[in-house]
């Protein structure tokens, strides 16, 4: 079973001025970082048991904790994946995904199964190292709500077909 | 062309093609047309002077000169244009990088910044700011928001409640900024969201600037007892500004809104393969 109270009692430590206005000493910061990373972990069971209950599907999540600096094994490696997207506000957004993936084809599925638009782009920090790419698609979340897309990668038999795919899909 | 831009139906912002900088931004649905120069610069952090011994610190921001130093005065630039996203990557130096991004149907250009690791081999402490330079006659005003609730108006060298000395004509201008500063020439506002708290400030007429980074060499004896300087390499930090251009009439809609959008961001969980049925009994 999940737990908030670790993650409420480091933000109630967090609420020092040191914490807020990073006045503290480089040990007290990683202490601070440190209780603020042990609170994740029961958090993210129970937002996992919830977004279960509420989607009456149980699934593995994975919450990529360094998506900010496009890091997420899951959208990294999985051929087939799902994407949650929950919209705290009281209206209804449309939030454009960003997940690191590698090179291919991919097909969005909204939860109607209708394929939404898809791009694959070049992330800027690749250009010294391999390529990276960022899978982009826009998601329409209501309000207080989620939204629940699948994404799975074509995974071309070989470069051959990957161009011929590509430009039967032009012709067509 | 020698003119690089991007846009949507709302937005385009043009660049330099040969410094790579961002050198205009307008507003499509309302013709606003606005020339805006946007950098990186870096203050010398202040380890005491004649005039007095306060360092820059954790708790104090004191540069040691009025006039910051360019991080660089042009960038390596790479353009991107898909049918989800048109984005101009600008590489300003080996640790000042940014991406200037434009989605469909958004009214915000999004910069996202990576700032670090900051050099100091040569010594010096760095306090790295963003600066956005235009010709609005702002008469010395610009705009800070209070926790994202209340806006206050901020007037050069002045406070409201007593009459100021100036000592310290940058720090001393500097304000908290949690959410937004604007500036205004009574006509067209210029708002830049932030996604977390900064120092910002507003020095001269149409320019508005806002702390990303900073990693600095001494303490600033306020009692933390060391310089707020990280261990290592020292740290890389990446976040967004959003910027809007807007009619003063209608900027606030837009802001609050954007704001709104930005505290509460859409949170993305991801689960691999096929899910199960799930039933709580």
């Amino acid at each position: 079973s999940g737990d908030s109270a670790p993650l409420n009692e480091a933000m109630a430590v967090l609420q020092h001025h040191d914490a807020v206005s990073g006045t503290a000493r480089q040990n007290v910061v990683n202490d601070y970082a440190r209780q603020l990373a042990a609170g994740w972990e029961p958090c993210e069971v129970l937002v996992s048991n919830a977004l279960a209950q509420l989607s009456r599907q149980k699934q593995n999540f994975s919450f990529c904790r360094e998506l900010n600096i496009s890091i997420c094994p899951v959208s990294q490696k999985s051929q087939h994946f799902q994407v949650t997207v929950y919209n705290p506000l009281g209206r209804k957004v449309q939030h454009m995904v960003r997940l690191p993936v590698s090179e291919g084809l991919f097909f969005v599925k909204d939860p109607n199964g209708k394929t939404v638009p898809s791009n694959v782009v070049l992330r800027p920090s690749s250009y010294s190292k391999r390529y990276q790419w960022d899978l982009l698609f826009s998601a329409s979340v209501p309000a207080l709500g989620f939204s629940i897309y699948s994404v799975a990668k074509v995974t071309a038999p070989n470069p051959q077909s990957y161009s011929l795919l590509t430009r039967s899909k032009k012709s067509r | 062309s020698h003119v690089l831009a991007i846009e949507n139906e709302y937005i385009r912002a043009t660049f330099d093609s040969d410094t790579g900088l961002l050198m205009k931004i307008e507003n499509m649905e309302q013709t606003l047309s606005l020339p805006v120069s946007q950098g990186f610069f870096w203050y010398n952090a202040s380890t005491g002077d004649k005039i007095s011994s306060q360092a820059s610190g954790a708790y104090i921001f004191r540069p040691s000169h009025l006039k910051p130093l360019p991080v660089s005065r042009w960038a390596q630039i790479h353009l991107v244009k898909t049918a989800l996203v048109q984005e101009v990557h600008q590489k300003f130096s080996a640790w000042c990088s940014q991406v200037i991004r434009l989605y469909p149907g958004q009214r915000h250009l999004e910069l996202e910044w990576t700032v670090g690791p900051i050099p100091v081999k040569d010594n010096l402490g760095k306090e790295v700011i963003s600066r956005f330079d235009t010709p609005m006659k702002t008469k010395g005003k610009f705009y800070t928001d209070s926790n994202g609730r209340e806006i206050l108006k901020r007037r050069l060298d002045y406070r409201h409640t007593w009459r100021l000395n100036q000592t310290e004509p940058v720090a001393g201008n500097y304000y908290p900024v949690n959410t937004r500063i604007y500036i205004s020439d009574g006509h067209m506002q210029l708002t830049v969201v932030t996604d977390r708290s900064q120092g910002g400030s507003s020095l001269k007429d149409g320019s508005l600037e806002l702390m990303v980074h900073r990693r600095l060499l001494a303490d600033d004896d306020r009692g933390v007892a060391e310089p707020l300087l990280e261990s290592g390499t020292g740290s890389t930090v990446q976040g967004r500004h959003l910027v809007l251009l807007s009619s003063v009439s209608d900027a606030a809609a837009r802001h609050r809104l954007l704001v709104e959008k930005e505290v509460l961001a859409p949170q993305v969980v991801l689960a691999e393969g096929e899910s199960s049925p799930y039933y709580s009994q």
